[in-house]
């Protein structure tokens, strides 16, 4: 979870 | 997603479109990096290799797209438009790019988050776009009276980059337990970069004069 929000940007 | 965040977006999508315009417009490249464009496209490709196996928003997969299509597009009308390839100056534009990917790479083999081909070259992309903009800053300053569009352009993008910065802020301010240590370090550093760019750029523009970097 942590690792996806950290890709939520572009 | 903060009013930051979407503003330094839309800069970055603005600053691609006018670097899109300013070639097809003057039919020219000149002060345009190639180089810088190759490792932006290689920063994009390594980046959003989740556009594969993971969705976060159709707005992510709307800009993923596009960075990845206009960079290739840029690359294109350098590397082959009948008119727009004989405006580019390679014998200006020889920062050794290795120099910048060979470092990044083994960062982010040493420094990531998890051990995993995706993850490392996401690491990667993040460490690259920090010094990607190098090569078109030595290009700049090699020119003598850089066009507008051209100075417009890396203003842009440096404007994304600082918009980016105050998204971060907003953003732990407002998210608890939110922290992304890899991307602030990077982000800050790529911010930096442009510092000496924007002091020129805006005395040139308060003065009303064609921008020209001190070599």
């Amino acid at each position: 979870q942590d690792l996806h929000d950290e890709h939520d940007e572009l | 997603m903060n009013i930051f965040r979407f503003a330094g977006d839309m800069t970055h999508l603005l600053s691609i479109i006018v670097l899109l315009l300013k070639i097809n417009a003057t039919k020219s490249c000149a002060g345009v990096s190639l180089k810088t464009q190759e490792l932006y496209l290689l920063v994009f490709v390594t980046r959003y290799l989740d556009l594969l196996y993971s969705y976060i928003s159709l707005y992510n997969t709307f800009m993923k797209l596009f960075f990845i299509c206009s960079s290739g597009c840029v690359i294109w009308y350098i590397r082959e438009h009948k008119t727009v390839s004989q405006t580019y100056d390679s014998a200006q534009d020889t920062f050794r790019v290795l120099f910048l990917a060979c470092p990044c790479m083994i960062l982010a083999l040493t420094v990531n988050h998890d051990f995993t081909v995706t993850e490392v070259l996401w690491t990667f992309s993040i460490y690259l776009e920090a010094v990607a903009i190098l090569p078109q800053l030595v290009l700049l300053q090699r020119t003598k009276n850089v066009d507008t569009l051209t100075g417009n352009y890396v203003f842009l993008l440096g404007g994304y980059r600082a918009l980016y910065l105050l998204n971060w802020i907003y953003r732990i301010l407002t998210e608890p337990g939110y922290r992304q240590w890899i991307v602030w370090i990077s982000g800050t550093i790529q911010t930096a970069i442009y510092c000496d760019f924007f002091y020129y750029y805006i005395k040139s523009w308060r003065n009303n004069e064609r921008l020209s970097l001190p070599s």
